[in-house]
């Protein structure tokens, strides 16, 4: 119940996100 | 009795402190398993970051709010890491149930993953008890508003950023105006902090750049 857009997609989460660098 | 911005605030605080009061400042079982099925088990590393961490928070909150608050910082500071564990907790089922392994040894093993978990956690503490209904210009609770924290914990602000959406999904307790507040942190971050002269991005911009063969000079940030 909030206006949030929750951007990632499938195949992206904290996990990949941590392992692009 | 009428719902004011004063205690709309009060109440924010008082919902978060229901809510930590009953979470642990320790690595809960379920998280110490999942730290122990790493190839490389984290939690002496774990442990000491949020100590290290721990002491630049309380310096710095006691030199922005004064010497005599140092009790509070490190009241703030306890609430966060309760958040903290609880979060980390949700978000590693959560990458469990998404790509079917259990041992993120390299995720849990990232210092710039938990680092931006602690202060998305300590921002989520901090906002909600610096929400103030009056802006009155600078007071010493609005000293610590993002990105107060970034700095305090020598944090990339990217790597802030990508802790966000994920913090939002898996913590069903943040309210509504706390969401917002998040929003805004990476509408900043996506606008302006990640492109400030000293970001990292310019040089990791380069790398990739150079790694795909193709050797341009990143712009540099516009006035």
């Amino acid at each position: 119940n909030h206006d949030y857009h929750f951007g990632l997609e499938e195949g992206e989460g904290v996990s990949e996100l941590f392992d692009c660098d | 009795p009428p719902q004011t911005p004063v205690r709309a605030a009060m109440n924010s605080i008082q919902q978060l402190k229901v809510i930590l009061n009953s979470a642990s400042d320790k690595p809960s079982e379920n998280l110490k398993r999942y730290f122990s099925n790493c190839t490389v088990n984290p939690s002496e590393d774990v442990a000491q970051r949020v100590e290290c961490l721990g002491r630049a928070f309380s310096d710095r909150f006691a030199l922005a709010v004064g010497q005599g608050c140092t009790e509070i910082g490190s009241q703030r500071f306890t609430l966060g890491i309760r958040l903290y564990y609880r979060v980390m907790e949700s978000m590693v089922k959560s990458e469990e149930e998404r790509l079917s392994v259990q041992n993120f040894s390299k995720l849990l093993n990232n210092n710039a993953f938990h680092t931006s978990l602690l202060a998305c956690a300590l921002e989520v503490v901090t906002a909600t008890y610096g929400w103030s209904p009056f802006k009155s210009g600078s007071t010493s609770e609005t000293d610590l508003s993002f990105p107060w924290i970034l700095d305090v914990f020598e944090l990339r602000a990217f790597d802030f950023y990508k802790v966000i959406e994920s913090f939002i999904k898996v913590e069903p307790s943040l309210k509504r105006d706390m969401i917002k507040h998040l929003e805004r942190c990476e509408h900043r971050i996506m606008e302006s902090i990640a492109w400030r002269s000293d970001s990292a991005l310019f040089e990791l911009l380069k790398q990739s750049k150079e790694q795909e063969g193709h050797v341009d000079h990143a712009e540099p940030p516009s006035t």
